[in-house]
């Protein structure tokens, strides 16, 4: 869903 | 992904192998803070719960992240498992390892709660993660310091830790200068963490280049 932030980082 | 970034993964998946590889050839877990590795595992799954909401970013990424769950659970299912193979070691490991973790986790909760990105679910528990993650070297290098030894697999084991964290630092520059990119949580909390870790270095530079004791202050 689009509520969730993408964290790119490990 | 820049080179930095990339080599701080690389020494992160680093310092995992060397305390994993050197309990199980040396079949010792002697200067091992256990409640350094529990907290890595609650660092972990908090932090990639994402992984059950299938937005995969990349394959590097996810593998990455499983990684780095199932090896912390390893190491301290491993640790938990010498308290039948040795007792005695086991017990001073526990005995040693003294550092009141509550307050490490109740001031992330509460920076977690003030500082996050978003006020849900997935993201509170992710700025716990994070915050949880800059501290949670200090019941090792409290243990450390209070042995007053230097244990070679301890040491390596942080040092390795120490340059990943170091290596985020110029990742964060890189992005920001080249894809106009800042995460402000994860970077100041990787300050406070490096700086943690600069402690250390500094101690350790003192140790090998001039060989005094190690002591931390």
């Amino acid at each position: 869903s689009s509520s969730t932030i993408m964290h790119d980082e490990l | 992904m820049n080179l930095f970034r990339i080599l701080g993964d690389l020494s992160h998946l680093a310092s995992i192998l060397i305390l994993i590889r050197t309990i199980k050839a040396t079949d010792s877990i002697d200067g091992i803070s256990f409640k350094t590795q529990a907290l890595y595992v609650i660092i972990f799954f908090t932090r990639y719960l994402d992984l059950l909401t299938f937005q995969h970013i990349s394959i590097y990424n996810s593998l990455m992240k499983l990684f780095f769950i199932g090896s912390s659970l390893y190491i301290v299912i491993l640790l938990q498992r010498s308290k039948a193979i040795q007792p005695i070691a086991y017990r001073e490991m526990i005995m040693a390892d003294t550092f009141k973790v509550q307050y490490l986790l109740g001031g992330s909760l509460i920076m977690a709660l003030l500082f996050n990105y978003k006020f849900s679910f997935f993201e509170i528990l992710w700025s716990f993660s994070i915050w949880l993650e800059s501290v949670a070297i200090l019941p090792q290098l409290f243990m450390l310091s209070k042995s007053g030894k230097s244990k070679s697999l301890t040491i390596h084991y942080i040092f390795a830790l120490g340059i990943y964290r170091t290596l985020y630092i110029p990742n964060w520059i890189w992005r920001y200068f080249v894809e106009g990119k800042v995460d402000k949580l994860a970077v100041i909390s990787g300050i406070v963490q490096t700086l943690i870790y600069s402690d250390f270095f500094y101690i350790y530079y003192k140790k090998v280049i001039k060989g005094s004791n190690l002591q931390l202050p």
